[in-house]
Protein backbone atom coordinates (compact mmCIF):
# COMPACT_ATOMS: atom_id res chain seq x y z
CA UNK A 1 0.00 0.00 0.00
CA UNK A 2 1.20 3.96 -0.75
CA UNK A 3 0.04 6.64 0.33
CA UNK A 4 1.62 9.98 0.08
CA UNK A 5 0.07 13.48 1.03
CA UNK A 6 1.73 16.47 -0.12
CA UNK A 7 0.12 19.19 1.24
CA UNK A 8 1.71 21.64 -0.98
CA UNK A 9 1.11 19.99 -4.45
CA UNK A 10 2.54 22.12 -6.82
CA UNK A 11 5.49 21.44 -6.27
CA UNK A 12 4.56 17.92 -7.90
CA UNK A 13 3.03 19.92 -10.79
CA UNK A 14 6.15 22.18 -11.06
CA UNK A 15 8.51 18.29 -10.84
CA UNK A 16 6.44 17.23 -14.02
CA UNK A 17 6.62 20.88 -15.94
CA UNK A 18 10.53 20.28 -15.57
CA UNK A 19 10.86 17.11 -17.10
CA UNK A 20 8.05 16.09 -19.60
CA UNK A 21 9.70 17.56 -22.40
CA UNK A 22 13.09 15.96 -21.57
CA UNK A 23 11.85 12.21 -20.84
CA UNK A 24 8.99 10.60 -22.16
CA UNK A 25 8.33 7.50 -19.97
CA UNK A 26 10.26 6.74 -16.43
CA UNK A 27 10.04 5.39 -13.21
CA UNK A 28 9.19 6.74 -9.96
CA UNK A 29 10.58 4.67 -7.20
CA UNK A 30 9.31 4.78 -3.82
CA UNK A 31 10.95 4.05 -0.71
CA UNK A 32 11.18 5.02 3.37
CA UNK A 33 13.98 7.63 1.58
CA UNK A 34 11.22 9.40 -0.45
CA UNK A 35 9.50 9.27 -3.61
CA UNK A 36 12.26 9.75 -6.29
CA UNK A 37 13.46 8.94 -10.29
CA UNK A 38 16.10 8.75 -12.21
CA UNK A 39 15.93 9.34 -16.29
CA UNK A 40 18.01 9.76 -19.01
CA UNK A 41 16.41 11.62 -22.51
CA UNK A 42 16.36 9.30 -25.56
CA UNK A 43 19.70 10.14 -26.76
CA UNK A 44 21.36 9.36 -23.57
CA UNK A 45 22.86 12.71 -22.98
CA UNK A 46 21.68 13.86 -20.01
CA UNK A 47 19.92 12.77 -17.16
CA UNK A 48 17.45 13.90 -14.34
CA UNK A 49 17.23 13.06 -10.85
CA UNK A 50 15.27 14.40 -8.33
CA UNK A 51 14.13 13.00 -5.02
CA UNK A 52 11.08 14.67 -2.90
CA UNK A 53 12.33 13.42 0.76
CA UNK A 54 9.51 11.74 2.96
CA UNK A 55 9.63 14.53 5.45
CA UNK A 56 8.21 16.63 2.38
CA UNK A 57 4.88 14.62 2.87
CA UNK A 58 2.54 15.13 5.65
CA UNK A 59 1.33 11.45 5.72
CA UNK A 60 3.81 9.31 3.70
CA UNK A 61 2.91 5.28 3.87
CA UNK A 62 5.07 2.89 1.69
CA UNK A 63 4.55 -0.56 2.86
CA UNK A 64 7.39 -1.76 0.67
CA UNK A 65 9.83 -0.17 -2.30
CA UNK A 66 8.08 0.27 -5.42
CA UNK A 67 8.85 1.06 -8.68
CA UNK A 68 6.13 3.11 -10.31
CA UNK A 69 6.23 3.61 -14.67
CA UNK A 70 4.50 6.28 -16.17
CA UNK A 71 4.55 8.62 -19.02
CA UNK A 72 5.06 11.59 -18.10
CA UNK A 73 3.37 13.65 -20.81
CA UNK A 74 0.52 12.07 -19.72
CA UNK A 75 1.19 12.15 -15.91
CA UNK A 76 1.80 16.13 -16.59
CA UNK A 77 -1.91 16.23 -18.04
CA UNK A 78 -3.35 15.07 -15.04
CA UNK A 79 -1.09 17.46 -12.49
CA UNK A 80 -2.32 19.97 -15.00
CA UNK A 81 -6.08 19.96 -13.22
CA UNK A 82 -4.92 20.63 -9.83
CA UNK A 83 -5.68 23.91 -8.89
CA UNK A 84 -2.80 25.91 -7.71
CA UNK A 85 -3.04 25.61 -3.71
CA UNK A 86 -4.42 21.85 -4.14
CA UNK A 87 -3.23 19.09 -1.74
CA UNK A 88 -1.90 15.93 -3.39
CA UNK A 89 -2.86 12.67 -2.49
CA UNK A 90 -1.17 9.77 -4.75
CA UNK A 91 -2.22 6.03 -4.01
CA UNK A 92 -1.75 2.56 -4.90
CA UNK A 93 -2.55 -0.66 -3.79
CA UNK A 94 0.43 -3.61 -3.81
CA UNK A 95 0.85 -5.15 -7.06
CA UNK A 96 -1.93 -2.90 -8.30
CA UNK A 97 -1.45 -1.54 -11.90
CA UNK A 98 -2.66 1.87 -11.44
CA UNK A 99 -1.69 4.96 -9.74
CA UNK A 100 -4.60 7.42 -8.13
CA UNK A 101 -3.96 10.95 -7.74
CA UNK A 102 -6.67 12.69 -5.46
CA UNK A 103 -6.51 16.28 -5.38
CA UNK A 104 -8.15 18.61 -3.03
CA UNK A 105 -9.09 21.99 -2.77
CA UNK A 106 -7.28 24.06 0.52
CA UNK A 107 -10.84 24.23 1.96
CA UNK A 108 -12.22 20.75 0.81
CA UNK A 109 -14.84 21.62 -0.94
CA UNK A 110 -13.77 19.99 -4.34
CA UNK A 111 -12.26 16.97 -4.25
CA UNK A 112 -11.06 15.24 -7.59
CA UNK A 113 -9.98 11.78 -8.46
CA UNK A 114 -7.70 10.69 -10.95
CA UNK A 115 -5.82 7.15 -12.06
CA UNK A 116 -2.80 6.67 -14.39
CA UNK A 117 -2.62 3.06 -15.64
CA UNK A 118 0.95 2.51 -14.91
CA UNK A 119 3.51 1.16 -17.56
CA UNK A 120 6.72 -1.53 -17.52
CA UNK A 121 9.64 0.54 -18.67
CA UNK A 122 12.93 -1.04 -18.58
CA UNK A 123 15.22 1.31 -17.42
CA UNK A 124 18.53 1.19 -16.00
CA UNK A 125 19.88 3.01 -12.37
CA UNK A 126 23.46 4.88 -13.54
CA UNK A 127 26.00 5.27 -10.82
CA UNK A 128 26.62 8.48 -10.19
CA UNK A 129 30.44 9.23 -8.56
CA UNK A 130 31.29 11.68 -5.78
CA UNK A 131 33.25 13.96 -7.35
CA UNK A 132 34.77 16.96 -6.20
CA UNK A 133 33.63 19.64 -8.66
CA UNK A 134 36.49 22.38 -10.08
CA UNK A 135 33.69 24.78 -9.75
CA UNK A 136 30.83 25.48 -8.05
CA UNK A 137 28.73 28.61 -9.02
CA UNK A 138 25.60 29.67 -7.21
CA UNK A 139 23.78 32.07 -8.89
CA UNK A 140 19.65 33.36 -9.13
CA UNK A 141 18.01 30.71 -10.98
CA UNK A 142 15.88 33.71 -13.38
CA UNK A 143 19.06 35.30 -14.59
CA UNK A 144 20.60 31.94 -15.28
CA UNK A 145 17.34 30.96 -17.31
CA UNK A 146 17.23 34.65 -18.59
CA UNK A 147 20.92 33.80 -19.96
CA UNK A 148 20.37 30.68 -21.55
CA UNK A 149 17.38 31.64 -23.30
CA UNK A 150 18.87 35.08 -24.75
CA UNK A 151 21.76 33.04 -25.85
CA UNK A 152 19.95 30.22 -27.68
CA UNK A 153 18.59 33.16 -30.18
CA UNK A 154 22.25 33.75 -31.38
CA UNK A 155 23.89 30.05 -31.01
CA UNK A 156 23.25 26.30 -30.20
CA UNK A 157 26.27 25.45 -27.87
CA UNK A 158 26.93 27.34 -24.78
CA UNK A 159 30.60 27.79 -23.08
CA UNK A 160 30.40 27.97 -19.41
CA UNK A 161 33.82 29.29 -18.62
CA UNK A 162 34.85 30.11 -14.62
CA UNK A 163 37.92 31.64 -13.76
CA UNK A 164 38.87 34.32 -10.97
CA UNK A 165 36.97 36.81 -12.68
CA UNK A 166 33.72 35.23 -12.54
CA UNK A 167 31.58 32.65 -14.78
CA UNK A 168 31.64 33.71 -18.73
CA UNK A 169 28.47 32.22 -20.56
CA UNK A 170 29.32 32.50 -24.86
CA UNK A 171 27.73 31.26 -27.74
CA UNK A 172 28.73 31.58 -31.62
CA UNK A 173 26.33 31.12 -34.27
CA UNK A 174 25.65 32.50 -37.98
CA UNK A 175 24.92 36.35 -36.94
CA UNK A 176 27.86 36.57 -34.90
CA UNK A 177 28.99 35.58 -31.19
CA UNK A 178 27.84 36.85 -27.29
CA UNK A 179 29.56 36.66 -23.88
CA UNK A 180 28.01 37.10 -20.84
CA UNK A 181 30.06 37.56 -17.77
CA UNK A 182 28.24 37.10 -13.84
CA UNK A 183 30.65 38.36 -11.09
CA UNK A 184 30.17 37.21 -7.48
CA UNK A 185 28.14 39.30 -5.76
CA UNK A 186 27.14 38.41 -2.42
CA UNK A 187 26.29 42.58 -1.47
CA UNK A 188 22.69 41.94 -1.75
CA UNK A 189 19.59 42.33 0.25
CA UNK A 190 18.41 39.25 -0.20
CA UNK A 191 20.49 35.94 -0.05
CA UNK A 192 18.43 34.26 -3.22
CA UNK A 193 20.14 36.97 -5.31
CA UNK A 194 23.44 36.48 -4.58
CA UNK A 195 26.02 34.69 -6.99
CA UNK A 196 28.36 32.79 -5.28
CA UNK A 197 31.68 31.44 -7.50
CA UNK A 198 33.90 28.72 -5.31
CA UNK A 199 36.89 27.47 -7.76
CA UNK A 200 39.82 25.62 -7.02
CA UNK A 201 40.93 25.31 -10.93
CA UNK A 202 39.82 27.22 -14.03
CA UNK A 203 37.36 25.36 -15.93
CA UNK A 204 35.67 25.53 -19.25
CA UNK A 205 33.45 22.96 -20.95
CA UNK A 206 30.81 23.62 -23.71
CA UNK A 207 27.33 21.79 -23.91
CA UNK A 208 24.24 22.06 -26.58
CA UNK A 209 22.38 24.92 -25.59
CA UNK A 210 18.92 23.06 -25.73
CA UNK A 211 19.56 20.92 -23.09
CA UNK A 212 20.21 23.54 -20.43
CA UNK A 213 17.03 25.36 -21.90
CA UNK A 214 15.00 22.66 -21.11
CA UNK A 215 16.66 22.70 -17.54
CA UNK A 216 15.76 26.33 -16.74
CA UNK A 217 12.00 24.85 -16.63
CA UNK A 218 12.61 23.89 -13.31
CA UNK A 219 13.03 27.59 -12.42
CA UNK A 220 9.93 27.72 -10.39
CA UNK A 221 11.04 25.08 -8.06
CA UNK A 222 14.21 27.33 -6.63
CA UNK A 223 15.14 31.04 -6.44
CA UNK A 224 18.89 30.04 -7.09
CA UNK A 225 20.15 27.42 -9.20
CA UNK A 226 24.17 25.51 -8.42
CA UNK A 227 25.91 24.72 -11.70
CA UNK A 228 28.95 22.22 -10.50
CA UNK A 229 32.11 22.18 -13.51
CA UNK A 230 34.94 19.83 -13.91
CA UNK A 231 36.82 19.18 -16.91
CA UNK A 232 35.55 16.28 -19.49
CA UNK A 233 32.99 15.58 -16.46
CA UNK A 234 28.88 16.32 -17.08
CA UNK A 235 28.10 19.58 -15.87
CA UNK A 236 25.05 19.40 -12.58
CA UNK A 237 22.32 21.82 -12.73
CA UNK A 238 20.89 21.87 -9.41
CA UNK A 239 17.54 23.15 -7.90
CA UNK A 240 17.02 22.79 -4.13
CA UNK A 241 13.64 22.39 -3.01
CA UNK A 242 13.46 24.42 -0.12
CA UNK A 243 14.50 21.42 2.84
CA UNK A 244 11.93 19.19 0.64
CA UNK A 245 14.71 17.99 -1.71
CA UNK A 246 15.94 18.55 -5.30
CA UNK A 247 16.06 18.05 -8.63
CA UNK A 248 19.37 17.45 -10.61
CA UNK A 249 20.15 17.36 -14.10
CA UNK A 250 23.53 16.17 -15.75
CA UNK A 251 24.39 17.03 -18.97
CA UNK A 252 27.90 15.05 -21.04
CA UNK A 253 29.80 18.03 -22.51
CA UNK A 254 30.65 18.23 -26.23
CA UNK A 255 34.17 17.42 -26.65
CA UNK A 256 36.66 18.71 -28.58
CA UNK A 257 38.41 16.46 -31.82
CA UNK B 1 34.77 20.67 -34.35
CA UNK B 2 33.65 18.70 -31.36
CA UNK B 3 31.60 15.92 -30.55
CA UNK B 4 28.63 15.41 -28.28
CA UNK B 5 29.39 12.52 -25.06
CA UNK B 6 26.92 10.60 -24.06
CA UNK B 7 26.07 10.54 -20.48
CA UNK B 8 26.64 6.55 -20.20
CA UNK B 9 29.94 6.96 -20.70
CA UNK B 10 30.65 8.70 -17.23
CA UNK B 11 28.24 7.29 -15.48
CA UNK B 12 28.05 3.42 -15.10
CA UNK B 13 25.28 0.53 -14.51
CA UNK B 14 24.38 -0.02 -10.64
Amino acid sequence: MLELRLVQGSLLKKLLEAIKDLVTDANFDCSATGFSLQAMDSSHVALVSLLLRSEAFEHYRCDRNISMGLNLSNMAKVLRCSGPDDIITLKADDGGDSLTFMFESPNQDKIADFEMKLMDIDSEHLGIPDTEYQAIVRMPSAEFARICKDLSGIGDTIAISVTKEGVKFSTRGDIGSANIVCRQNTSVDKPEDATIIEMEEPVTLTFALRYINSFTKATPLSNQVTLSLSSDLPVVVEYKIAEMGYIRFYLAPKIDE
Amino acid sequence: GSRQSRITSFFTKK
